[in-house]
């Protein structure tokens, strides 16, 4: 089972 | 003042066919390099950034930066009322609550204006980290866009591996599975049909097929698209957008996070 990640786990605000 | 003009009115109509469908409100930020845009979806799993750099205009002026902040929704509909032939010009004044569209037929007489409201938008700016990807593809655009939606029928993800010469693309669901595997191309005639691979390590991702098919939405813009791939980080898909003349004129990149194992 996968489970989808968000970009903001990746990407940090600036 | 910002005031913006483009001759091929038509590569705006296919930035926002490329976008709106993906975000419904977002910011132009607008400077004296050229206007980008960076949002992402609702459900914060993808992020499209847009660029159009200032000398790709045919005029350009922007005093001072400005932000535009509008439903895109809303724009595209506007767009849709220009021609594929239209000369598009965006006008906004340093304090106002429009933008106004300015759209001229070719060796008509014609030219017709609409104004959309600005909006006040709480922009969130995500970082982009500059890293070398272990995967780079180039590939026919439409050609992606073809495997994203066979494979949509097959099931809702997409596993990307790419090995030596080739990348592979396969699906699997309650029907059955399908793979795509594609090869290095030699030759290099035709450019724009060439598939060009370069691998620094074998990879292996996962990738909801949705959002790839959203992406797929820019391929009017540019005969190759190029997709990189690392290992536990977002798939970067990038369209080139260059105009009739073939200059570089900035480019559309999608972000989007893997799905991974439990």
């Amino acid at each position: 089972k996968k489970v989808q990640m968000r970009i903001s786990d990746y990407f940090k605000c600036e | 003042m910002f005031e913006a003009k483009l001759i091929q009115g038509a590569i705006l109509k296919k930035i926002l066919d490329a976008i709106k469908d993906l975000v419904n409100e977002a910011s132009w930020d607008c400077s004296s390099q050229g206007m980008s845009l960076q949002a992402m979806d609702t459900s914060h799993v993808s992020l499209v950034a847009v660029q159009m750099k200032a000398d790709g205009f045919d005029k350009y002026r922007c005093d001072r930066s400005v932000t535009l902040g509008m439903n895109l929704s809303s724009l595209s509909k506007i767009l849709k009322c220009a021609g594929n032939d239209d000369t598009i010009t965006l006008k906004a004044p340093d304090d106002g609550d429009k933008i106004t569209l300015v759209f001229e037929a070719k060796n008509e007489s014609e030219t017709s204006e609409y104004e959309v409201k600005l909006m006040n938008l709480d922009s969130e700016y995500l970082g982009i980290p500059d890293t070398p990807y272990s995967v780079n593809v180039k590939m026919p655009s439409h050609k992606f866009q073809r495997i994203c939606r066979d494979l949509q029928q097959i099931g809702d993800a997409v596993t990307i591996s790419c090995a030596k010469d080739s990348i592979r693309f396969a699906a699997k669901g309650d029907l059955g599975s399908g793979t795509v595997n594609l090869c290095q191309t030699a030759s290099a005639d035709k450019p724009e049909d060439s598939v060009s691979i370069s691998m620094q390590e074998p990879i292996i991702q996962s990738f909801a097929l949705k959002y790839l098919n959203h992406f797929a939405k820019a391929t009017p813009l540019s005969p190759q698209v190029s997709l990189s791939l690392s290992p536990d980080v977002p798939l970067v898909v990038e369209y080139s957008i260059t105009d009739d003349d073939g200059s570089d004129f900035g480019y559309i990149r999608y972000y989007l996070a893997p799905k991974i194992d439990e």
